[in-house]
């Protein structure tokens, strides 16, 4: 057991490594055993560091930066373990202009081998879908669907 | 293996029957506040089996259905389902369709639904566990989730490492 | 005491209804005083029902009518115990177009009485200010401000 | 009364001094994700005489200190000011004009000064108090903190109340 976790956490700190610093265009992240050595049943720590800072811990992050690492961690688990599809609920909302269409380029990258289903408010993120549906109340409190094309 | 049409009916905020056919590459879902996005997220994790509340954003399992509307009665009945291209054999069923349909009543009775033959809530879970769906708990990303993502604890992470493999 | 919380729970009551009402353009919210008639130590619930809807938990709402309602119960407080100044840091992204035109209108409504310092990533909100500062960093984790101008 | 520039210098990731000047009405600030913005939220708190940890985003109160970047060293020394017009007298300290500054070392050893007298932090929390600074716990909304008021327990937005009052 202990062997098969190191094999999966190693797998899956290098992607998140990879994953980072390609969002944030450098910096450094990393994955930490909590205790350390601990394969039976130590925790996994996110340690990330935005390109020119020094400072180091989650907390210290701005929430535009929280999103990103958040987006790295999730897709290097992706990139490990695929899903047939992936459900994204408006997580680019925080994201500025430049990170989110960092955000959008991956997901592209991502869409020949996976499916997404991306709910969202923002413009870039539509141009970049190849179905798209507008949900809408006419009737208030009831929703309807319709296709949308640009 | 991709999802191909979403059908709900009477879940939420669909009091008529709404149909979604999704891409196999990047599907957008756009609209308004509280137009019902959020609530098509909801109503593909409940027809793929999700029987938590909280992440259901509802008190019971009764709240997923219509409750009407200052123009509409509440009805009694809603029903999601499903379409899965599983050309690819990754769903071990011998269908190169699966439809999955799920339904509840005011009583809080589902009713589950593979292909059109009535089946248990555990023969749909069991399907979806060997394609990874179900096994990563990162593949449906909430609003908000992102956020509490972050603030898992060690342990927690390790869990959701755990799952997936 | 229980006179006096009594006087201020109907006060911010009143205004917390018509800020809802005003900021959703309709539909319906309340304060309830939870165990009723507790006076003394009774809690606030809050609960709100937007235009057409018959849904009236929290929990029910959609990401944006959470943040809008949360938005009204914010600027109730304000409106009944008025701070010389009120800074928010990007509270309006959950919220569609028309939504946040809505809540740009009250915040220039109150400006008058009540100096407001908004963190920002929406053009709208900028447009709305008498003062935009761009925060940037030329070099890497050094930041520096500059007034900007439409 | 209205605030009229903040001074901040050494304060998190503005390692150079930075003044702004703010509108009696309203004044945006906008920014790349990670530019500084809620830092500068974070240092307006701080100087008006926040304590806490949490709500600073740090771990301990040194943490405000510039830590450095890939081009300069971590500095010894965080100082910010605030100068606030107070015509209307809602101060009640007879100045019309009346500069609050904070500066922190690297023991964690912080230092208060009332128009460049040096003072306690209780006088500082004492002088905001009268004018509603302080007591309206929703008057400083930062990021994240909407959900975080919808999430409380009815005793906590009790208690807002009461404090406001
Ligand atoms: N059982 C139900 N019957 C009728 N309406 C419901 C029911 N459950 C939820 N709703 C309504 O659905 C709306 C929320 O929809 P949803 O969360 O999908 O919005 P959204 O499009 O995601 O909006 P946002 O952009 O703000 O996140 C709420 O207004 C709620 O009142
Ligand atoms: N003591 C410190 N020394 C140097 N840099 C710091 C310090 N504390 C925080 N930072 C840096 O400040 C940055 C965060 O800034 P801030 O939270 O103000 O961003 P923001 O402009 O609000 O971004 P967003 O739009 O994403 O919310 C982080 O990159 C962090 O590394
Ligand atoms: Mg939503
Ligand atoms: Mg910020």
């Amino acid at each position: 057991i202990a062997h098969r976790f190191k094999e999966s956490f190693d797998a899956l700190r290098e992607r998140f490594k990879s994953r980072f610093e390609s969002l944030f265009g450098g910096g450094e992240a990393d994955l930490l055993l909590i205790p350390e050595d601990d394969w039976v049943s130590g925790g996994i720590e996110v340690i990330a560091r935005p390109p020119g800072r020094r400072v180091k811990y989650l907390s210290g992050l701005s929430g535009g930066e929280r999103t990103l690492t958040g987006i790295a961690l999730i897709f290097s688990l992706l990139d490990y373990r695929p899903s047939p599809f992936v459900v994204l609920d408006e997580v680019e909302a925080p994201l500025d202009e430049a990170n989110a269409a960092r955000f959008i380029r991956m997901l592209k990258g991502l869409s020949d081998r996976m499916q997404f289903i991306v709910v969202t408010h923002q413009r870039l993120t539509m141009e970049a879908a190849d179905v798209i549906y507008g949900i809408t109340m006419e009737e208030p409190g009831a929703s309807v669907a319709v296709s949308l094309k640009f | 293996m991709h999802l191909k049409h979403l059908e709900i009916f009477g879940f939420k905020s669909f009091p008529e029957r709404v149909s979604l056919s999704f891409s196999p590459g990047i599907t957008a879902v756009a609209g308004p506040n509280g137009s019902g996005k959020s609530n098509i997220v909801d109503a593909l994790l409940w027809v793929l089996g999700e029987q938590s509340p909280k992440t259901l954003r509802i008190g019971r399992i009764q709240d997923v259905i219509f409750a009407g509307n200052t123009s509409r009665k509440p009805i009694s009945y809603a029903e999601v389902s499903i379409s899965i291209d599983n050309c690819d054999g990754s769903l071990r069923i011998p269908y190169s369709e699966v439809v999955i349909k799920r339904s509840v009543d005011r009583a809080g009775l589902c009713e589950y639904y593979l292909n059109g033959t009535p089946c248990r809530l555990k023969d749909i879970q069991d399907l979806l566990m060997d394609t990874g769906i179900g096994r990563n708990a990162y593949a449906i990303v909430g609003q908000g989730k992102i956020e509490e993502i972050l603030n898992q604890r060690p342990e927690e992470r390790r869990y959701v490492l755990e799952e997936a493999v």
